[in-house]
């Protein structure tokens, strides 16, 4: 089982990895990655082992072969089809973004409530009633969906998608959703990240008063 | 000083806390905002001992008086003006959205290169040329920026901002940006909090077979 942390900080390597591919760079040493992303390299080792990756002492390790067994390790090298709930301002920009291909995410549908919405494309992606939403998923075999609604209407769609089968979910919206124990959840984290830098930038405005 | 972990749970603590002042509940036990997010009752006790707040030993916290004193903490009682930086897509929907001022954040300008997004008002912000934020940035006394620019264009931005004495930056782009050490960054998490969902999803489907 890969460490939580460690699953955390394998796309920053990913990231650097296509960088120096691009720039034609074959190999990496696992210090010159923690150096660019100021971690510490023993731990870049450490993780790095959970791919099967070996390096070799001089060179280090192949950047293609790094960046394919990161892939497989986060199955980023699969497409995983997934459902949009929540076609508005998050929810679009989340349509439109290309990148999450490179990530495995491929959005089939998008799903609203609001009848202005539903029959419109979205960055060439059809929004569909809520309602049709669990006999999509069992057809379509949707396991991961992206929950993108107010927190109020949150946990009436979390149930809405949990009648569809769908056993990943990726949400949004600030509150904790209830789900059963074999779902998984992963909350998008706006407001802790944004809690970590206000306070630290408050904490630092202190020392310059 | 406040341990990360316990910065990040804080935002959970206080979405439970406002949802249930709304309700009319007047005091919480630590026991209970353990059970609603899924946490341990003695992780609970110790973050909220960080805001100074003591409970009492039959009715617990004081609702109204932990909202306040997370809010403190967090700084999230008063206002950080702030500007925008790459008003596209996900820049547009973070400009729209007026919960950003329950955790003091109050965008007052946008910034971007593209000559028919510049003079536009989004969300009645107004986007500016960004050779133009240095000096305003000084000029308004900013510290923080959202900088929601392609991961091609961040360095070149970050080093415009550093110019305007920016010392806070929450980075939305895929990449490591480099600022000196007094600067304070905080990544926001998409592809982090991506590769846990896909990689748990991954396993638990494995579990099936
Ligand atoms: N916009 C941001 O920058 C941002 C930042 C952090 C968190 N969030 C969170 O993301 C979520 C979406 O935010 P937004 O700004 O896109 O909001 P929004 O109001 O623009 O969009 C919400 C969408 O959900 C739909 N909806 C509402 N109830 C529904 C229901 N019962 N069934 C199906 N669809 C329903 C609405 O019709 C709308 O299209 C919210 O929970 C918000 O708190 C947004
Ligand atoms: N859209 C999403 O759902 C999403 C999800 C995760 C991460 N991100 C990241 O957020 C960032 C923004 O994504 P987006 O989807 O909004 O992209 P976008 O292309 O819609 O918007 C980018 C904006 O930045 C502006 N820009 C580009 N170069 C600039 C420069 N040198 N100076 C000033 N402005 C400049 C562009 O004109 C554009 O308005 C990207 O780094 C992306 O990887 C987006």
């Amino acid at each position: 089982v890969i460490p939580e942390p460690t699953l955390r900080r394998l796309p920053h390597y990913l990231h650097l990895l296509l960088n120096l591919k691009e720039q034609g760079v074959k190999s990496v040493s696992s210090t010159f990655i923690a150096n660019e992303l100021g971690l510490d390299s023993t731990q870049v080792r450490k993780d790095v082992q959970y791919t099967n990756i070996i390096g070799k002492p001089k060179t280090g390790f192949d950047v293609n072969s790094l960046i394919n067994a990161i892939q497989t390790c986060l199955n980023w090298n699969r497409y995983e089809n997934a459902f949009l709930i929540g076609a508005g301002s998050l929810g679009t920009a989340m349509l439109g973004y290309k990148q999450f291909k490179d990530y495995g995410l491929n959005f089939v549908a998008a799903f609203d409530n609001d009848p202005e919405k539903v029959g419109q494309k979205i960055h060439g992606i059809e929004v569909l009633s809520i309602d049709r939403l669990p006999v999509l998923a069992q057809l379509m075999k949707i396991h991961l969906a992206v929950l993108t609604v107010p927190a109020k209407a949150a946990q009436e769609c979390v149930d809405i998608m949990l009648k569809g089968g769908i056993v990943a979910i990726w949400n949004f919206a600030p509150m904790q959703i209830k789900v059963p124990q074999n779902v998984i959840v992963e909350n998008a984290q706006f407001s802790q990240s944004l809690a970590v830098l206000t306070r630290k930038l408050s904490v630092y405005k202190q020392t310059l008063l």
